[in-house]
């Protein structure tokens, strides 16, 4: 089973067209294993990235470095699993 | 049966299997189960069809989880396949519309990813077909669709989440409603539902020309976002693919429309800026209630402009 401890979800916002074009590079390297939950797509509209835990600190200088703005829109992407598990498994216990 | 179900909690593919045949069994003369093809892994693909009788009826095709790890989308589905049996004999929108077309509903589209996602990986998005010559699986289901296939805002690489497949319908879980759309000539509508973006969207996605019936479509969406938003207040932004996020080649909307289905939407459900596609199961109930009326909306304006 895929676990993602400490893996965070950005929710970044672009500026102008080439803060998109950067976000858009920066989704293309691969070997960063970037996943785009929402893509980036226009000015102004927020894109949500998932970055790999050990990709984090790269990810946030190339934002900061490039002047893109970001948020922490999940801390740790494991944990909301397991919290979902948790939650699914009380649900089936529960008598109806 | 379908009063212990619980709606407000996440399902597995077995789990709603299993609720479909309930479903059946308990509103026998409303509602049957369609068998149209099996995925990649071979998993049933199934469709609910919600008639009151008659042949050769037009139909609306509602769509949920084209997109595995979009959990919030194959529970609206089972939420809102239950909503449509309740409402028949009882609210005169849903009556009206039964009483003239038929609706099918695939609640599961993508069942293979679904059962990866509860299995091995909660974040998958796509089909889980092998790509001959790459280590990387599946196809994205929504960008495999024959129109403007392997244009803008999708990929050509296998590892890529929006990889569009080796060529047009080549997933068997889109040539399935392909093959069942084109087979019964009268579907008028197509909703298919996304999560999370909090947008209702038409074609075209592959170009950023206006479709023929833009205006109307972006009237028809204006009154829906406006009703959903009335219910707890969620905003709604609206218009076409390609203006609202980006270009997107190979949608289903888009084939659709260009197969002759004026009435072609496709919704973003809601977002709280926390989750994502981890969106809480306690959001369920309230995500499938607001987004009730916004298809119902849609649904009425089907049934009256008949074409």
């Amino acid at each position: 089973e895929k676990l993602f401890v400490g893996d965070q979800v950005l929710r970044v916002t672009a500026r102008d067209e080439e803060q998109i074009a950067l976000l858009r590079v920066l989704g293309e390297r691969t070997e960063l294993q970037l996943d785009f939950w929402r893509h980036p797509a226009r000015p102004g509209l927020p894109a949500d990235l998932q970055v790999p835990f050990p990709c984090l600190q790269e990810v946030k200088t190339f934002l900061e470095s490039n002047n893109i703005s970001y948020s922490v829109m999940i801390e740790d992407v494991q944990e909301l699993l397991d919290e979902e598990k948790k939650t699914m498994n009380k649900s089936r216990r529960t008598e109806r | 049966s379908t009063s212990t179900f619980d709606f407000a909690s996440y399902h597995t593919l077995d789990e709603i299997y299993d609720w479909l045949n309930t479903l059946v069994a308990d509103h026998p003369n409303l509602v049957s189960k369609l068998h149209i093809g099996q995925s990649y892994e071979k998993r049933p693909l199934y469709v609910l069809k919600f008639s009151t009788g008659g042949s050769n009826r037009s139909a609306i095709w509602l769509d949920t989880g084209i997109h595995s790890r979009e959990w919030i989308t194959q529970a609206t589905g089972v939420w809102t396949a239950n909503k449509i049996v309740e409402e028949y004999g009882q609210d005169p929108s849903v009556t009206a519309i039964l009483d003239s077309m038929d609706i099918f509903f695939e609640i599961i589209v993508n069942p293979d990813g679904f059962a990866f996602t509860h299995s091995s990986n909660r974040l998958w998005r796509k089909t889980r077909s092998i790509n001959a010559g790459s280590p990387c699986v599946g196809v994205d289901p929504n960008r495999n669709w024959d129109a403007g296939f392997g244009g803008a805002g999708s990929s050509s690489n296998p590892c890529s989440e929006t990889y569009r497949g080796p060529y047009a319908h080549s997933e068997s879980e889109v040539k399935s409603i392909v093959d069942f759309i084109c087979g019964h000539g009268s579907v008028k509508s197509i909703i298919s539902i996304h999560s999370y973006s909090q947008m209702l969207l038409y074609p075209y996605g592959y170009k950023t020309v206006p479709a023929p019936n833009h205006q109307e479509l972006n009237e028809v969406a204006k009154k829906a976002v406006s009703d959903l938003a009335a219910v707890y207040g969620t905003k709604y932004t609206y218009g076409s693919i390609a203006d609202t996020i980006y270009m997107a080649g190979g949608t289903s909307v888009d084939w659709a429309y260009d197969n002759g289905v004026k009435y072609s939407f496709t919704f973003e459900l809601r977002d709280t800026g926390r989750y994502g596609f981890l969106l809480p199961s306690s959001q369920i109930i309230p995500t499938a209630t607001e987004t009730w009326p916004a298809l119902l909306d849609i649904m009425v304006h089907v049934l009256e402009h008949p074409y």
